[in-house]
């Protein structure tokens, strides 16, 4: 999990980090 | 009575195959770096030779700290695109991480030739069109040179954005990446999409041959993907100090050893 931390967290955010 | 259930269960799985057309096509639409109307508007203006060569002055290291940039903000937008197609969030989250490692790089290919300018060969980049000799500071112009080949004969094919969607959510979902665990689901969500793909084709009365060409720029797009990962790693046997502090995470964590 910690390898890929990033991409957990954008898998999981609800919200993404790009301003769609 | 055998008949009638032939037919509710085609028409079941034809209802099925529309709305995942229509899932991925709105998907690809929402999560476009550029939508439609912005393209439209776009001027299309392409770098001159002074700015050229600014680019071409830059470091090796720069130039592939701001590419790495530009993939990595494209990317995010590949793993918008991979959470709202109908399945994917249900494959267990090892398998998600495994198909966008292996497929995001290759949907931002798919996604240039939105962006792309067949006649300029000049593609849509940090703020203006640019050909392959912007890139020179990258130190490999070969596999520049391939990708602008590539995304010239994906524009030929001229796909509409739902042959593109489909296209892309089709790469995206392969069943033979390495490392997944439940490649049976995967593959089941693979087939139905290539289904849609198939229909979307049929309704929009393209060539018989056109699936098969799509077929043989997956190989391509995995023969491109591969060997940017190999200039990585020769970019970073020289500069790892550079990927380390000064690249983007989530470039390192997809494209990292």
């Amino acid at each position: 999990k910690e390898k890929h931390k990033i991409l957990h967290q954008l898998l999981q955010n609800s919200t993404s980090p790009v301003d769609l | 009575s055998n008949e009638d259930t032939v037919s509710t269960a085609s028409m079941a799985s034809t209802a099925e195959i529309d709305h995942l057309s229509q899932i991925v096509s709105r998907s690809h639409l929402e999560t476009c770096q550029y939508l439609g109307e912005e393209l439209q508007q776009m001027s299309w203006q392409s770098f001159v030779q002074e700015e050229v060569e600014t680019y071409q002055s830059k470091t090796q290291e720069v130039m592939w700290q701001l590419c790495a940039v530009k993939i990595t903000e494209a990317i995010q937008y590949v793993v918008e695109f991979a959470k709202r197609i109908d399945g994917f969030m249900e494959l267990c989250q090892n398998d998600q991480i495994v198909l966008l490692k292996a497929g995001s790089l290759e949907v931002v290919f798919i996604r240039m030739c939105r962006l792309f300018d067949s006649q300029k060969n000049a593609v849509y980049f940090d703020g203006k069109f640019a050909g392959p000799d912007v890139f020179r500071a990258l130190g490999c112009d070969d596999l520049i040179s391939s990708v602008f080949d590539f995304a010239q004969s994906l524009c030929s094919l001229h796909l509409t954005e739902d042959e593109l969607a489909l296209f892309s959510a089709f790469v995206l979902l392969s069943a033979d990446r390495s490392w997944l665990q439940d490649k049976l689901q995967v593959e089941k969500l693979q087939q139905k999409t290539q289904l849609a793909l198939q229909h979307v084709l049929q309704k929009n009365q393209r060539e018989e041959g056109l699936l098969t060409k799509l077929r043989y720029k997956v190989s391509v797009l995995r023969s491109l993907s591969s060997r940017h990962t190999e200039k990585l790693s020769a970019f970073r046997v020289v500069h790892s100090d550079i990927v380390r502090t000064h690249f983007p995470p989530l470039y390192k964590e997809l494209f990292g050893a």
